[in-house]
């Protein structure tokens, strides 16, 4: 079949830091970026998945030893964009799947949520589009879960 | 420099569904995606930004055509897992950079947010990793967007 991984990854460099509850209004994340980018931190993933009654939650992953700096660079917009808190996840797994014809990627995608979930590993963040599949998970399952996705997959790998 | 960008793309097609409120446990992520798979809908991006309290949210993006049945899909499950509520877009815009090097893709996406920030254009759902960014936006705003972004990148196309 046409579906091939190109590669499943493990990544136990990262944090991530949730800004929850920012005015859902055009600028917002313009500003929290680049306040972050001038501080000279690396960003990785940026997910927003929805915004409940104006506000919206984003989250960010940065290298673990950047996520106290993170977290304080967001709070420094605290008065002027306005938002309820931040928070951090200090250490985080990121499992990457990645792929040629993952266009029908969606199949892809349940079976990584399947193979954790097999094992009991919860998914803290989720992050998919046509060509890789991220999904992030406590820091100390990170070889649990590769192992997991390694097995589920054994049968595609290109 | 060596930061290039392989295309930008707009997609009118699509339309998102929101869960709101599912437990933040494993094994829920592998069930609404399955449910949503058996029931034919083809799910392209899946953005899960973080938990509240126990609680996530995750949002989905499939063809507008499937919309109304993605909802109901989600909706059977309410009695099995729990939620809050079920909320939908059903006609958005999603706009893409995909790129070579997009490694250092951090400065990349600060200019996607401000390029539609300069339009206020609000940005309803973003989902970035090192090879591509995405970013929801009304679906109405489409062809505006795109122009910003064609704009803001007119100096990297590959
Ligand atoms: C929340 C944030 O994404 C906001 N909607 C913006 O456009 O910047
Ligand atoms: C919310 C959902 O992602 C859940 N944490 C799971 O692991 O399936």
């Amino acid at each position: 079949e046409d579906l091939l991984i190109d590669g499943i990854s493990l990544d136990e460099t990262q944090a991530t830091v949730t800004v929850c509850g920012v005015p859902d209004q055009p600028g917002v994340a313009d500003r929290v970026f680049n306040e972050v980018a001038d501080a000279g931190i690396f960003v990785d993933m940026i997910v927003q998945s929805f915004s409940r009654r104006d506000s919206a939650d984003i989250t960010f992953s940065v290298p673990r030893a950047d996520v106290e700096k993170s977290v304080a660079t967001v709070e420094r917009l605290r008065s002027t964009i306005g938002f309820e808190r931040v928070t951090h996840l200090p250490s985080v797994a990121k499992l990457s799947v990645a792929g040629i014809g993952l266009r029908s990627h969606g199949g892809i995608a349940v079976r990584v949520f399947k193979a954790l979930a097999d094992e009991d590993i919860n998914i803290a963040m989720i992050n998919t589009s046509e060509m890789q599949i991220n999904v992030v998970i406590d820091g100390e399952a990170g070889s649990r879960g590769l192992a997991a996705l390694q097995k589920q997959f054994g049968d595609m790998r290109a």
